[in-house]
């Protein structure tokens, strides 16, 4: 398998095509979370004003989680239309190590579903974008009057998590 | 979140549909801006504190949704 497919050398000036089908998955745990109904509310409305084909589910449970998305990448493989861009939320209750917490409290690792869409050979070179609203562990930000710490950071890993860098 | 949806998802919307022509990594560190001057009582903590976004970028060329 060929992982990056026979398309002309990237350029940082160069636009992404996206003239092919854009396609967004939403899954929003809402039971036991308060007001999560206006962001599937607001998320839903905005996908659809930047003309993305919306699928929502809401109260997966952990299993659902991955479920929907084998189901979202199965859509994608069958569609005609060549597709552009991939857009999906997951919303729900975090874990202390940055699980998902699906409706059933069972886990789900979102590294692995965004590795399952990353690695689907139709979204080859498309922009898949990955929204993900759950806490990441239980530690409190920084407090008002500290420094913030957390600011201005721009991350550069020489490999992808779990690889080798050459 | 309670009341009016969570900071990051609000925010979000509220910038993309703003300006949805714009590069998408230029909307995403305005949305960090706006997230990181928003002040917030945690639940177990009585002292207001700041969130700040996680933003990972792989992209190889510009995203611009519309």
């Amino acid at each position: 398998v060929e992982p990056w497919g026979p398309e002309p050398e990237p350029s940082p000036t160069v636009r992404y095509d996206l003239s092919g089908t854009r396609a967004a998955l939403l899954l929003s745990v809402i039971h036991g979370r308060p007001g999560a109904q206006h962001d599937v509310e607001a998320l839903g409305t905005l996908c659809q004003a930047l003309s993305f084909k919306t699928t929502l589910r809401t109260d997966p449970t952990a299993q659902a989680f991955q479920e929907e998305l084998a189901q979202f990448r199965e859509c994608l493989d069958a569609h005609r239309a060549p597709v552009s861009c991939a857009l999906v939320a997951l919303m729900a209750h975090g874990g202390p190590q940055g699980q998902l917490l699906g409706a059933d409290g069972r886990e789900v690792r979102p590294e692995a579903l965004v590795q399952e869409l990353s690695r689907f050979r139709a979204l080859c070179g498309c922009p898949k974008i990955f929204l993900l609203q759950a806490c990441r562990g239980g530690s409190s930000p920084f407090p008002t009057a500290g420094s913030s710490d957390q600011a201005d950071i721009l991350t550069v890993y020489a490999a992808a998590e779990g690889c080798v860098a050459y | 979140r309670d009341e009016t949806g969570s900071d990051f998802i609000q925010t979000l919307v509220e910038v993309f549909r703003a300006d949805p022509g714009r590069e998408v990594l230029e909307l995403l560190t305005e949305v960090n801006r706006r997230v990181c001057q928003l002040e917030v009582l945690g639940p177990d903590c009585p002292e207001r504190r700041k969130a700040c976004l996680e933003i990972r970028s792989s992209l190889r060329r510009r995203l611009c949704l519309q």
